[in-house]
């Protein structure tokens, strides 16, 4: 563990617990894909199995478990206890347009070829891309709730400091996995135009809203 | 390869 990855672990706990408290506090999931969310949902199930067979440490097993709980929360409230506020006719991406080349990628292009490292290969290649609903749909309505960019702020820090800590890792400990590096990669690139936006007028006070 | 080592990351 290095300070890069605890750092990155806290910031996606941030982003996760804000979005969990936005929804729950406002009783609204007003701007919110529900989509992206029942991605990273996917993403930690897929990711998780090995909750069931491998013990890592207290931290690695209560920090999956809190992931998971949460994400599914999250899309139970969306979906279920405040439906009437889900933005339907905003969140329209084409999720089979991620989660079918994500599985065909994973199977052409893996670490082993057993059932558990494929799941965990394409919930890398999925979290990559998971977010694409999300900013789809801000681009669409045209802005953003300032909380919702908090939480898209510490979701994007988040993998930026796991390459840190890959490098790190690398430097360190010789280890380096290139699946998740590439993966990581294109997720944080991703967020550029987004933290561009959120450096230029979120943290000067002003409100997100596109075009910029 | 040296990726298998043990998935200890989130």
């Amino acid at each position: 563990m290095n300070i890069f990855r605890l750092t990155g672990d806290l910031s996606h706990l941030a982003a996760i617990i804000i979005l969990l408290l936005k929804i729950w506090k406002s009783r609204s999931c007003a701007g919110i894909s529900g989509k992206s969310q029942i991605l990273f949902a996917m993403v930690f199930t897929t990711r998780y199995l090995d909750l069931l067979t491998a013990y890592i440490s207290l931290y690695n097993t209560s920090m999956k478990i809190i992931y998971i709980g949460c994400s599914y929360a999250t899309v139970y409230l969306i979906y279920a206890k405040f439906k009437a506020t889900y933005d339907g006719n905003h969140d329209t991406f084409r999720v089979e347009f991620l989660v079918v080349p994500v599985g065909g990628l994973s199977f052409l292009v893996n670490h082993d070829f057993s059932p558990l490292e494929i799941l965990w290969t394409f919930s890398i290649y999925l979290e990559a891309v998971a977010i694409l609903p999300q900013l789809f749909m801000i681009s669409k309505t045209g802005e953003a709730e300032t909380i919702t960019t908090h939480y898209l702020f510490f979701l994007g820090l988040y993998r930026a400091l796991y390459l840190i800590n890959w490098v790190w890792r690398f430097y360190f400990e010789g280890f380096f996995d290139m699946i998740a590096i590439v993966a990581g990669v294109v997720q944080t690139i991703l967020y550029c135009d987004f933290f561009y936006l959120y450096v230029t007028k979120v943290l000067k006070g002003k409100k997100l809203s596109l075009p910029a | 390869s040296d990726s298998q080592k043990k998935k200890d990351e989130l």
